[in-house]
């Protein structure tokens, strides 16, 4: 394993770490898309289908095991957690995300590495996390609500995305037939997109500056 | 290989 998969790892799980400690700190998920969580969880859940079929190393299977558990304890805590669900803006966060679900699956069923269930689970995955951050991207557009989503999660989400694109490129260029187009294209999407939630951001911070009082 | 190859990223 390279070194920018490692850190693209570590600062996605980090991400999801931050989040959810945050949450379960000030039990506040103001400005947190629930459906972009939610999202994430259905990823992590069809992606990680091979956890009990193919062994790969313990630090895979280990990290599978962590990314499933915190994102589904992040979902947990703006559903159930009695506090934190006060917090969480339902009537902004009015993102349709189901119909999200749908175009993902049908292009995971026409364009996959191989036609099995697995493959097209992971194919699913793949497209449905390209999209996954737009709910919290209109979420953001609407509140101007920065304060949870903080600079360490924008940041450490850049990262991520910045590390794994790297990796790519280092690994094409070092092993032999490492070839994976859908991994690859869905990834530029999601960075893409990301690019722009990552503008907005700024922006609203920008705005915002003057308003804020120092924590 | 190929098609259908191990997935060993996260």
């Amino acid at each position: 394993m390279n070194m920018f998969r490692f850190l693209g790892d570590m600062t996605h799980l980090f991400s999801v770490l931050v989040l959810l400690l945050k949450i379960h700190t000030i039990k506040s998920c103001a400005g947190i898309s629930l459906k972009t969580q939610e999202l994430y969880a259905i990823v992590f859940a069809t992606r990680y289908l091979d956890l009990f079929t193919d062994y790969i190393s313990l630090y895979n299977t280990v990290m599978k095991l962590v990314y499933l558990g915190s994102s589904l304890s992040i979902v947990w805590y703006m559903r159930r957690h009695k506090l934190v669900r006060r917090s969480y803006d339902k009537d902004q966060d009015t993102f349709r995300h189901h119909f999200l679900i749908l175009p993902c699956l049908i292009l995971a069923l026409l364009i996959n590495e191989k036609f099995t269930f697995m493959e097209v689970m992971w194919a699913f995955s793949l497209y449905l996390e390209a999209v996954a951050i737009l709910p919290q991207l209109v979420l953001l557009q609407r509140t101007r609500n920065i304060d949870n989503l903080t600079g360490q999660y924008v940041f450490l989400l850049g990262a991520y995305r910045s590390f794994y694109i790297l990796n790519w490129i280092y690994r094409y260029f070092t092993e032999v037939h490492y070839v994976h187009w859908i991994t690859w294209i869905s990834g530029l999407v999601q960075t893409l997109l990301y690019g722009d939630f990552f503008y907005y951001y700024f922006h609203s911070w920008k705005n915002n500056e003057k308003l804020q009082l120092p924590a | 290989q190929g098609q259908g190859k191990l997935h060993d990223e996260l």
